[in-house]
Parts: structure tokens; C-alpha cells; sequence
């Protein structure tokens, strides 16, 4: 899986 | 959502809430770095742009919009209401220093060639140096009033916390982002010396002041 930017993370 | 995570947030917003209330009593921002509060302002407008894109919950809405007008706030207390009490004279830092190449690198690294990532990472990059021209300010005057380090500690615990957070969610998710992590290290290291200085003095009751 390819990490991303977690939009839930401030 | 685990403790960490949360732990760190509250940290977060403890510290902004510091720094708001320091310069409402004492209606003074003698001390606080402009040019730090500029950059935070750039790494919250560019992260939180996704507020306008993906809704993830009413906590992660209400905790970016808390954090876009607690810097707003703060830049109209210091480039506005309050200007007269900035310490211009010692806030000398170049801050293009940090944001060229901190924009070069969030051209080259990222998880992918789009304005909403590049600006994603562009403020992730920017977060982890923003607090420089504050440390150089403490340094350059040698002193910080308690408030001033009370705000640095809370500050600096927080993406502290974001690591044990990221540990944590590698272990139970298997989830990583390799951009934040490297980050959010290199912002903590960024901050340990002043660490050092705040448990050795500051929670001794000690003013925080520098070895001459």
C-alpha cells in the first residue's frame, strides 16, 4: 500500500 | 484516534491558546517571533486548504478552523493591534532561508505531483523549521519570560506526541507516512535543547535565560 497524506492528521 | 494522538492535539491547541491569552493580558508580544507566527500561518493555510475537499470528521473541521483563526488572530495582535510592543530589532532570522527550500524539497519529495500534495507537504516541511526564528529570537536575547517558554514547551511536546502517535499506528494499522515521520523528528529535535533548558529551569521555577 502506498503511504499518503492521512487527511486526519493535524 | 488513539492517546497519543489526541494527547498531542490538546498540546497543540493548549499552546496557541498560551500565546493568545499572553499577549491579550499583558497586551504585549514582546518576545514572540513575527516571523515564526507568519510561518505557522503559511503551514496552516497550505495544510488545512483540504478543509474546502475531503471532510473526515467534525473534530479534524473544527480543530483546523481553531488553529487557521488562533494564527489569524495572532498575526492581527502582532503586525496589528499590539505592533508597537514587536520586537522587530531582535527577530532578525531570513526566513526565505526556510521557505525556499523548503518549497524546492516539497517539489522533489512527495507522495504525489499535485497543488493540494506539494502544498501538503510544502506546510509539513515548513512546520518542522517554523519555530527557528523563535529559538534564534530566545537565543539572540539570551532570556524568554516563563509564558513565552510554557508556549515553546507545549508547542514543541506536541509533534513529540505526533511521533508516539505515528509508532503507534504503524504497530496497530500498519499505517506510516514517511514524509510526516521524518518531519515531525527533525521538528523535535529542533526543540530539544530548548527541552533541556525548560526541566532544568524553567519547572524549577527559574526564569528561562541562556549561559551568557
Amino acid at each position: 500500500e502506498e503511504p499518503s497524506n492521512d487527511h486526519d492528521e493535524l | 484516534m488513539n492517546i497519543f494522538r489526541l494527547a498531542g492535539d490538546l498540546s497543540h491547541v493548549v499552546a496557541v491558546i498560551i500565546l493568545l491569552l499572553k499577549i491579550w493580558k499583558t497586551r504585549s508580544c514582546a518576545g514572540i517571533s513575527g516571523k515564526s507566527q507568519l510561518l505557522f500561518a503559511i503551514v496552516y493555510l497550505t495544510r488545512y486548504l483540504d478543509l474546502f475537499t475531503t471532510y473526515v470528521s467534525l473534530y479534524n473541521s473544527i480543530m483546523k478552523i481553531l488553529f487557521l483563526s488562533a494564527s489569524g488572530a495572532t498575526l492581527y495582535f502582532m503586525y496589528g493591534k499590539f505592533r508597537g510592543t514587536y520586537d522587530h530589532n531582535h527577530d532578525t532570522f531570513r526566513i526565505e532561508f526556510l521557505l525556499i527550500p523548503c518549497g524546492l524539497l516539497s517539489l522533489v519529495i512527495n507522495h504525489e505531483f499535485t497543488v493540494m500534495e506539494i502544498l501538503w507537504t510544502f506546510s509539513i516541511y515548513l512546520e518542522s523549521v517554523a519555530i527557528l526564528p523563535q529559538l534564534f529570537m530566545v537565543s539572540k536575547t539570551g532570556e524568554a519570560e516563563s509564558i513565552t517558554s510554557h508556549y515553546l514547551f507545549a508547542l514543541g511536546s506536541y509533534r513529540a506526541l505526533y511521533l508516539l502517535n505515528w509508532i503507534h499506528r504503524y504497530i496497530a494499522e500498519s499505517h506510516y507516512d514517511l514524509i510526516a515521520i521524518f518531519a515531525g523528528i527533525v521538528q523535535t529535535i529542533l526543540y530539544c535543547d530548548f527541552f533541556y533548558l525548560y526541566i532544568t529551569k524553567v519547572l524549577k521555577g527559574k526564569k528561562l535565560q541562556l549561559p551568557a
